[in-house]
């Protein structure tokens, strides 16, 4: 299904927001194809999801899981 | 596992600030309180509630707006929860959550606040999705343990749970409660094979009562005698019945017109209460795993009770022999065993049921020999699986706690599920 107006958005929020992708020091959060497609890839493993790195509707369903407020330490690179 | 701090002690306070509206404050506060038991009986932490003033850990409930977190709440669903990592120790519930225990509904409150203590004692999130400390809510799990991620990332922080220290914590938080006896009172001789009450209790420890002692059987033989105000600080000796309930992690004491509840072994606020809508002066008490109710037996009748719902107590007492065939009536305790069956004490003598509910061939037999490991002055029987054989003495009672309660009442609603025979086929 085509993402629906927003989904895109909230999805980097929420990659953003439990630590897939990591908040730029400075200037705006605009990040490359190639950041969020790695995010989401550790996003689905953590998940045990298929990898695709694409904002599948399954991807889109976990994300709407209820959960903990804390971010996930399972992006290695914005871990450090 | 992650791990993102650690306490420099390891005896901390905790404060519970506030409950959420959706679930009576008594079940939402034992659900807090088995969350800390979880970490408690994995690794050498101990915690003491506060009522006021400052504690280590604070346990409050706020929504969208909050006058001292920063981190709001979205509503319904999504982020149910947060907590802060050590030494701060601020956990936060949204408030908004349909909070519930003991239902696949809503969010289990035991399982999400185990969770959030978690991170406040210094865990981030696993990798493992069943893992309790996975991000993500994995639903309501009735017989719900810590995953082994769980264990290994706690004990990484603060080490093992040394059963010696154990015991000498046990021993410490024991030696709060009087062991002189108040008043000289005689010891039970357990091998006079009659009992006031008998119970599986949490961890599935056989406890018997008698009297003012309690005493635990087990497979290699009996634990010392204990007074029952010993272990269960302000609980009467001479009890009439006793019950712990796995569903709840309630343990339950009935005497005369009252009854006392227990998380751990500290008495529920608001205990003793006033029995209302069963007998007084009951007889025996068990809880039934397979329709997870509490049985409540006096001279030839029985009452059954939904310890989550209202009972409707009014078509009770029925008859005990409608229900458990060939149980005498004047029971002296009843139990539901680890082996999956039910037993019924009298006198000294006991009867074992099967799944049915029948009792089997070749009982009653004798309590001081079977369950006490008496030499008895009665010819051998040969014990069957359920009974215990093999003697050795000086059992460590067991005082490891569990915890959660509710209240026992009684209003108009119907009962919630009737077991009469024809019902269970």
């Amino acid at each position: 299904r085509p993402l629906g107006p927003g989904e895109k958005e909230a999805a980097v929020d929420y990659l953003l927001q439990y630590g897939y992708l990591q908040k730029p020091l400075e200037g705006s959060a605009d990040f490359s194809p190639e950041d969020i497609t790695e995010a989401l890839r550790v996003f689905q493993e953590a998940s045990e999801l298929p990898v695709s790195g694409q904002l599948d509707v399954t991807t889109r369903a976990r994300m709407r899981q209820p959960r903990c407020g804390l971010e996930d330490p399972f992006n290695q690179k914005t871990l450090k | 596992y992650l791990l993102l701090g650690r306490w420099r002690k390891k005896h901390l306070t905790f404060r519970i600030l506030n409950l959420p509206s959706t679930l009576p404050s008594d079940i939402a506060r034992a659900a807090l309180l088995q969350a800390f038991q979880y970490w408690r009986n994995v690794a050498p932490l101990t915690f003491r509630e506060v009522q006021a003033g400052w504690a280590d850990i604070r346990l409050s409930f706020h929504g969208r707006q909050s006058p001292y977190c920063s981190n709001t709440f979205d509503g319904p669903g999504r982020v149910l929860a947060h907590a802060d990592i050590p030494e701060l120790g601020s956990v936060h519930f949204d408030e908004d959550e349909l909070w519930t225990e003991g239902t696949y509904r809503g969010v289990n409150l035991r399982i999400i606040a185990a969770h959030e203590l978690g991170h406040a004692l210094g865990l981030g999130h696993s990798r493992y999705t069943q893992a309790l400390m996975a991000p993500v809510y994995a639903g309501y799990r009735p017989r719900f343990k810590l995953h082994p991620d769980d264990v290994a990332g706690i004990q990484a922080l603060y080490g093992k749970k040394n059963p010696e220290r154990k015991d000498e914590e046990d021993e410490m938080e024991l030696s709060t409660v009087p062991l002189v006896p108040t008043k000289p009172s005689p010891m039970p001789d357990p091998c006079s094979g009659e009992v006031d009450a008998m119970m599986l209790g949490p961890r599935e420890k056989t406890y018997a009562f008698k009297g003012d002692y309690v005493w635990t059987v087990t497979d290699s033989g009996l634990g010392p005698l204990f007074r029952v105000s010993a272990l269960w600080e302000g609980l009467p000796g001479n009890l009439d019945a006793a019950v712990y309930s796995p569903r709840t992690q309630l343990i339950y004491f009935f005497k005369g017109d009252k009854v006392w509840c227990y998380i751990n072994f500290k008495m529920a606020p608001g205990f003793p209460k006033k029995l209302n809508g069963v007998g007084r002066n009951l007889d025996a008490a068990l809880y039934w795993p397979l329709n997870q109710k509490v049985f409540l037996f006096k001279g030839s009748g029985y009452w059954q009770w939904d310890e989550l719902a209202r009972t409707d107590f009014s078509h009770y007492p029925k008859p005990i022999k409608g229900l458990f065939t060939g149980v005498p009536d004047q029971l002296s305790a009843a139990m539901s065993w680890r082996d999956g069956r039910v037993y019924f004490f009298k006198g000294e003598k006991y009867w074992r049921l099967n799944r049915q509910l029948r009792v089997e061939k070749g009982y009653p037999r004798n309590i001081a020999h079977n369950w006490m490991h008496c030499r008895s002055r009665i010819p051998n029987t040969t014990p069957s699986s359920g009974d215990i054989m093999a003697f050795t003495a000086g059992t460590k009672l067991d005082t490891t706690p569990s915890a959660k309660y509710t209240t026992l009442s009684t209003n108009s609603s119907p009962t919630v599920m009737d077991i009469t025979p024809q019902a269970t086929g």
